[in-house]
């Protein structure tokens, strides 16, 4: 019907601007419920060209995709090992609220390198990460930003630093500087030996500029760290600013349209379900279970 | 007639339990009835493995085969299964007979590269069957 034609020429959300790129005979295919259409489903589109005869050739001519760092795709597949089994089934633990993790390198970061000994070593960047692909079904869990050591330079076994982080906030577009909307500093220890990532917990800063649906996050990040055991030599050949890499965002976001997969959702669905599928039964065993499933 | 007996038990030699059960089979049930079949692919053979990083193999299942005539709650069939297959056979033929569909599924973890760089790893409902059902 025109009005479901209606609604697919809506630019409403981000995913949305990913339809243009279907051809125009699956359009009408693609009449789903908002909910999914603002899902950021990344499978639909994909699933969706592969259904039409040409699909096949235009999937593989699109653009190519930007090739992510290659140290958060390591990080990435040992969170997907965590999570799910080898078959792909998500692991039931109750730690495990999430149902999408997004990480996001920095678009541009530029680094401030300074070195006062007396201070310590500090490691200073502003970054802009671009959150298009968070929906508005996405809701944060957990934000983490993720720093890894460059393992070729030979640092210090046990850190202390202080980080301090502060977001700008461009107001007007006229607006030059940008005016610093909240900043936030919090001290943190780790042996590196024993970590190749160090996670900073900003939840609860970045929760309202997601709660927003903000979508750049421009952030200045300062790490000034002292190198804990003092019999040590403070004089680092390398210092740590050159070891730490740019930091990563991590998003842990609760997906609440149909198609994420809602662990409390399939325990209740199992309850409600009031059909016994038929048990697949040895032409032996299955029977006498099934009268008594019966009885 | 006990010679008679001998020669026709000469003729037809006495089967053995295991034909006996394969014989009786057939009337238990149908030849191909409806079940869950296996089948795995990877994405290699989508040739999306540039962007879907993982699983590597993927086993969606599907149901195939015949519904019998009396599903009851074999399948955990509602009634109105068996009153399809009543219209078909006695009233109807153009009514199609009932259908072996998936009653349940699985839901499945991927990790994908989006268009921008960046990854998600998300966990999709519904993308494994693993039950059968006739409706």
């Amino acid at each position: 019907p025109p009005a479901r034609a209606q609604l697919i020429s809506d630019k409403s959300s981000g995913f949305l601007a990913a339809q243009e790129e279907l051809p125009s005979e699956l359009k009408p295919l693609l009449w789903l419920p908002q909910g999914v259409l603002r899902g950021g489903y990344a499978l639909l589109p994909p699933l969706l060209k592969v259904l039409s005869e040409q699909g096949q050739q235009q999937w593989h001519s699109q653009g190519p995709r930007l090739q992510p760092d290659s140290r958060a795709l390591r990080y990435m597949k040992r969170l997907y090992k965590m999570s799910a089994t080898k078959e792909g089934i998500p692991k039931a633990s109750k730690s495990h609220l999430y149902n999408t993790v997004r990480l996001f390198t920095p678009c541009w970061e530029c680094k401030h390198p300074h070195r006062d000994l007396s201070k310590g070593d500090l490691h200073s960047v502003d970054l802009l990460f671009n959150l298009d692909r968070v929906t508005a079904l996405e809701h944060l869990l957990k934000s983490v930003l993720l720093y890894s050591f460059d393992t070729s330079i030979p640092i210090s076994s046990s850190i202390t630093c202080m980080c301090h982080l502060s977001v700008q906030e461009h107001g007007s577009p006229g607006q030059v500087c940008p005016s610093i909307s909240h900043s936030i500093a919090f001290s943190l220890h780790f042996e590196v030996r024993r970590r190749k990532w160090v996670e900073l917990d900003v939840t609860s800063f970045l929760q309202p500029l997601i709660a927003t649906h903000r979508r750049n996050i421009h952030m200045a990040v300062n790490v000034t760290c002292l190198v804990a055991d003092p019999q040590e030599d403070t004089r680092l050949e390398h210092p740590i600013s050159v070891a730490l890499v740019p930091p990563s965002l991590l998003l842990y976001l609760n997906d609440t349209s149909e198609q994420a997969y809602h662990r409390w959702n399939s325990l209740r669905h199992r309850r409600k379900s009031p059909a016994w599928p038929r048990q697949r039964s040895s032409p032996t065993g299955g029977k006498g279970q099934e009268t008594s499933q019966r009885a | 007639s006990r010679r008679r007996r001998e020669d026709k038990l000469k003729a037809s030699p006495a089967t053995s339990p295991s034909n006996l059960s394969q014989y009786f089979k057939q009337f238990l049930f149908p030849q191909n009835e409806c079940e869950l079949h296996n089948f795995r692919l990877s994405f290699s053979q989508l040739k999306w493995d540039k962007w879907i990083i993982a699983p590597n193999r993927y086993s969606p299942q599907y149901c195939k085969g015949d519904c019998p005539r009396v599903v009851g709650h074999r399948y955990g069939s509602p009634v109105h299964t068996m009153v399809q297959n009543i219209i078909y056979e006695k009233l109807d033929p153009s009514v199609p007979k009932p259908s072996c569909v998936p009653a349940e599924y699985s839901p499945l973890s991927v990790l994908t590269i989006e268009p921008d760089g960046s990854i998600v790893y998300k966990e999709y409902e519904d993308m494994i069957a693993t039950r059968c059902t006739c409706r």
